[in-house]
């Protein structure tokens, strides 16, 4: 009778974690997540762009089916009356609940991220959403600033919280409210962070003593790089510490300082989100759901962090398109762990510090376009059809293909471990 | 063996950078970059795009990129023009 969905998606998040061999990342709950779970090294979204990329992978549809390409359409009125993932789940008896930024707000999801469609009740969105570009940083004689680099003091922010916690908050509230009615739920959580600003609590700039952070390896805009595929990261420049250095357009640079400054703030905003993640899967536990509750952990795309002398994402380059993707299935990617035994114990980036391997890895390339298939697959539902050619007038299809059988091999490395007697290779490492 | 691809896609609205170029809308955009990627190479063309029907020109080739993952990771040494890569075309297509 189908597991549970535990669906985390992070904006603009690229692997930049320990298991996928980051040495500079204090990330060790979402680290224990992938211990658990298999690792899709080469996992790639269909278009690095908030709206596009979640309706793609949302819908089960690529951009040149959705015809979204940027922020000002809904699939349903322009394109084609797509299922989406959320909605096949509701459809086949599950509570579907969204929290944060499930799909991107505005037109592209009809101003309600598609409920009732999609979702069983009104999607929940943090109150502090809306100070999220608003000058809250970097005082400087008694003003303050929108900056892009944006440690802050949380207690002196708006409601004094950060948007993530409230999600983190609610999405914990909502586990316990579910384990209470013991109905079968697909709960997406939406994180918001590394997302620019970079706003996070100014203590966890302390992991990344700015000594040690270095610029990305090739900071130059590559001599052969068509022009036409070059993104000029205007984002970023609106911000305003970047305005105030004048940068030339279109290829900068950032001076070399504040890349570095930059790059401390994504690797400090992604151990805040590790915190989130933490807390939200130590709730799991908590409810007792753990063994019941498929975990997926992804972004909506990455970001560049200096590489080719560009910022942000709006290209296709790797560091823009390369997401990370992970799958815990209770029974399929670990062995059941016994009853009363915790999954996913909170660890503090701040005191944990260890590198760790994933349960299983896949270095197959594959699409964020086929997260529905793969979730249908196992959650046991049918797997919709493979679209035709063109499928605008085809409510449900999905143009991915389901992913489930690259995770044979962290079946194997299970049994391995099963035969000399450790059932947990996260603690036995 | 079975190859695993992904593809990915990003409009632009014209050949050069300006002020629109991160995120063009529908009606601006001029040029889609297609992109084919394995564990061996990355091959993105840039082609002509018309956004009142979606359709994408592949024979109004605008630019190419083509990186090995092998000799370049970080897709720093763009070897498009140094190639012929009809094969990769044709892949894509």
């Amino acid at each position: 009778d189908g597991m549970n969905v535990l669906f985390i998606v992070v904006d603009d998040l690229r692997p930049v974690l320990g298991c996928y061999g980051d040495k500079l990342v204090k990330s060790p709950n979402i680290d224990q997540l992938a211990s658990r779970s298999v690792v899709f090294s080469n996992a790639y979204a269909q278009q690095a762009v908030c709206a596009p990329s979640r309706v793609s992978f949302l819908t089960g549809r690529r951009p040149d089916t959705t015809r979204l390409y940027d922020f000002y359409s809904y699939w349903r009125v322009h394109a084609g009356n797509y299922s989406t993932m959320p909605q096949y789940f509701k459809e086949n008896g599950y509570v579907t609940l969204s929290v944060g930024k499930v799909f991107h707000p505005g037109i592209s999801s009809n101003h309600s991220d598609d409920y009732p469609y999609s979702w069983s009740v009104p999607p929940f969105h943090p109150s502090t959403e809306k100070y999220e570009n608003d000058k809250t940083c970097g005082e400087k004689g008694g003003k303050l600033y929108a900056n892009l680099v944006c440690p802050v003091d949380v207690t002196e922010m708006p409601s004094g919280t950060l948007p993530d916690i409230q999600s983190t908050e609610e999405a914990i509230r909502l586990l316990n409210v579910m384990k209470t009615n013991k109905k079968k739920f697909f709960l997406a959580v939406g994180y918001h962070k590394p997302h620019i600003p970079l706003r996070y609590p100014q203590e966890f700039i302390k992991l990344y003593p700015l000594e040690n952070i270095t610029l990305a390896p090739d900071p130059w805009v590559p001599k052969q790089l068509p022009s036409v595929a070059y993104n000029p990261w205007m984002d970023i420049r609106q911000r305003d510490d970047v305005k105030a250095l004048n940068v030339s357009f279109p290829y900068g640079p950032l001076p070399d300082d504040f890349q570095r400054l930059v790059r401390q703030s994504y690797y400090a905003a992604v151990s805040y989100l590790d915190v989130q993640v933490g807390r939200l899967l130590n709730a799991l536990d908590d409810a007792g759901l753990s063994n019941s509750t498929i975990v997926v952990f992804t972004a909506d795309h990455g970001w560049s962090l200096g590489e080719h002398g560009e910022w942000a994402k709006y290209s296709n380059f790797d560091v823009a398109t390369r997401v990370p993707l992970m799958f815990y299935v209770p029974g399929m990617t670990t062995s059941s762990v016994p009853r009363g035994e915790r999954v996913f114990p909170y660890l503090d980036p701040f005191s944990h510090v260890w590198g760790t391997e994933p349960q299983g890895r896949s270095k197959k390339v594959v699409e964020l376009v086929s997260l529905f298939p793969t979730l249908a697959e196992l959650a046991g539902l049918q797997v919709p059809p493979a679209c035709p050619e063109t499928s605008f007038q085809i409510p449900l299809c999905t143009e991915g293909t389901s992913i489930v059988h690259y995770f044979n091999a962290s079946e194997e490395k299970v049994e391995e471990e099963k035969k000399d007697g450790c059932y947990d290779s996260y603690r036995c490492s | 063996s079975e190859e695993s691809v992904a593809f990915s896609q990003y409009p632009r609205p014209a050949d050069t950078p300006q002020w629109n170029s991160d995120k063009p809308k529908l009606k601006d955009i001029r040029i889609m970059g297609y992109s084919m990627r394995t564990v061996d190479y990355r091959y993105t063309v840039w082609v002509r795009f018309y956004p009142n029907n979606f359709s994408a020109d592949f024979e109004d080739v605008h630019a190419g990129e083509l990186y090995m993952v092998e000799t370049d990771p970080n897709q720093d040494y763009n070897i498009y023009n140094n190639i012929s890569h009809g094969v990769f075309h044709k892949k894509l297509l």
